[in-house]
């Protein structure tokens, strides 16, 4: 007597936590990592494929709330209902995921009174894809919170829930349905799950640019954080425009798979249709799954219907969600859904009036504008707008990078942090991951 | 078995009503329900739960109803309505 399950059509599904739990020991970047970790579960052994976004059009919007929070759901402090999930469907809150803010939400800790976020997190994300309570006690969907499930990067389904879930979407190819999933509990601790990280055990080379004086070569919005090349390194930026690490990092050593001899990239952006990230040098481009180069790249930039010589720009437009590739005076329009230029390109910019027709790169970023960087300035353009916002160009060290006011002799900057607030510290700026 | 206390009681048909053991309050009879729907749906509830069915709120039932829980019901609505005509 159960109704048909509701499912997603689609199989790349946006996430986002969109607020954080306010008196938490977890940090942020912990609470991402398990969300991820949580997906990745459901993602490892079914077609769908999960990816973290910016912005207010995420598929799956993750909250920590309390009390009364206007879904129909109330929570009721600590114990009680822990979290909840709304079901796939056509409604504006399908797949939004909740958690009570008043829980006292742990990740790998000793103390029975905690309630293990990655466990609670699991089974909701079980109900954002579809699937409803079951009674089999060992079934992560059973309604009673167990405890925690043990290491989020070993963690396995039970055996029923992976046969419902590929009742609703199927098996992933590369998942045998009869394979023992089971893994025997590591003897050592094991390691924190965090996001892919931009840390180096190799010290800083003599040819590590300065944020403050760089012309960067390419710009990105990735997983709504930003992106700063320059040379062999780059710049990582949150959501929130704190700099991660005032060093920047090494590009290689993040971006598995690119060539250890590529000294600079020209132009980097995140796909809309699925997320993956695409990097463009000369005639060539790969395609990153994460931060891991995808199988058959490089691939010549022909396949994007563009002349050989590379791009210098590449970016998003959120206004009609096409993909715009410039180069020198010149710009094209491109469908990522149908992987087909526009006719009638390329067409001779700007097609923004008041930026510059040549550009270093351009990405979208959180708030809906797009930003436009050439030398050590940037433009901004509101969203839908056709013309940059009053005030700019503006620099691009100062507002992104932390950096003081322009520099009039480049040459005289040292490694360290410039600044003109309390920011200059350098402390003031860093972010942690964990 | 000793009855239940009223709190219990109380809190039991607000936590069944809740998880989708039985229908939504009728506005014309307030919260009141049947004892044999009461019975049904608390025996439902233990059957879904693990617990001996004995369809009484008893300790452990009372037990795992205090139990920190996701919020979605474990019964679609109106599963526990169907009649037959």
């Amino acid at each position: 007597q159960t109704p048909p399950p509701t499912k997603w059509s689609k199989r790349n599904l946006s996430w986002r936590v969109r607020t954080f739990p306010r008196d938490s020991p977890l940090g942020r970047d912990t609470v991402r990592a398990l969300m991820y970790y949580a997906l990745k579960v459901w993602s490892d052994i079914t077609p769908l494929n999960f990816h973290e976004v910016a912005g207010n059009a995420a598929d799956i919007q993750i909250d920590f709330s309390k009390a009364d929070h206007n879904d129909g759901y109330p929570f009721d402090g600590p114990g009680g209902t822990v979290a909840h999930a709304f079901f796939p469907g056509d409604h504006h809150t399908a797949g939004d995921t909740h958690f009570d803010d008043d829980e006292p939400w742990t990740f790998r800790s000793s103390d029975a009174h905690g309630m293990d976020l990655f466990a609670v997190a699991v089974h909701e994300f079980g109900h954002a894809i579809g699937l409803s309570h079951v009674a089999a006690p060992s079934s992560i969907m059973q309604p009673y919170y167990q405890g925690p499930v043990g290491d989020p990067l070993r963690y396995g389904l039970p055996y029923e829930d992976r046969v419902r879930v590929w009742q609703l979407y199927g098996v992933r190819e590369s998942v045998s349905p009869t394979a023992q999933l089971d893994t025997p509990e590591p003897e050592e601790p094991p390691l924190l799950p965090e996001p892919p990280n931009n840390r180096s055990s190799t010290p800083p080379q003599k040819d590590v640019p300065h944020r403050c004086t760089a012309h960067f070569d390419a710009v990105a919005q990735i997983r709504g954080e930003a992106f700063f090349f320059k040379g062999k390194y780059f710049w990582r930026l949150t959501r929130d425009r704190h700099l991660v690490s005032l060093q920047p990092a090494q590009m290689h050593r993040f971006w598995r798979g690119l060539p250890l001899h590529l000294d600079s990239v020209d132009a980097v952006y995140e796909r809309t249709s699925d997320h993956k990230i695409v990097f463009f040098k000369g005639d060539r481009y790969w395609v990153f799954k994460d931060n891991n180069v995808e199988e058959g790249y490089p691939r010549p930039v022909s396949d994007f219907s563009l002349p050989p010589g590379g791009i210098d720009a590449v970016f998003s437009w959120a206004h009609n969600d096409r993909t715009y590739f410039f180069k020198d005076q010149l710009y094209w329009r491109y469908d990522d859904h149908t992987r087909r230029m526009d006719p009638g390109y390329p067409a001779q910019g700007p097609l923004w009036r008041g930026v510059p027709s040549m550009l270093d790169d351009a990405m979208r970023w959180s708030d809906g504008a797009s930003y436009f960087f050439r030398g050590q300035e940037y433009w901004k353009v509101l969203d839908g707008e056709l013309e940059a916002a009053p005030g700019y160009p503006q620099s691009t060290a100062r507002d992104w990078l932390v950096c003081g006011e322009p520099l009039a002799d480049a040459e005289d900057v040292g490694p360290g942090p410039q600044g003109r607030s309390g920011a200059q510290d350098g402390l003031a700026v860093c972010s942690c991951t964990s | 078995a000793p009855a239940p206390r009223a709190e219990d009681l109380s809190l039991g048909v607000e936590w069944l009503s809740r998880f989708g053991y039985l229908p939504p309050a009728d506005p014309a009879s307030g919260q009141l329900q049947t004892q044999e729907e009461l019975s049904k749906a608390i025996t439902a509830m233990q059957q879904f739960g693990g617990l001996e069915t004995t369809g009484i709120l008893d300790e452990a039932t009372l037990a795992l109803m205090k139990t920190p829980r996701c919020s979605l019901p474990d019964l679609p609505p109106g599963a526990q309505s169907r009649r037959k005509r």
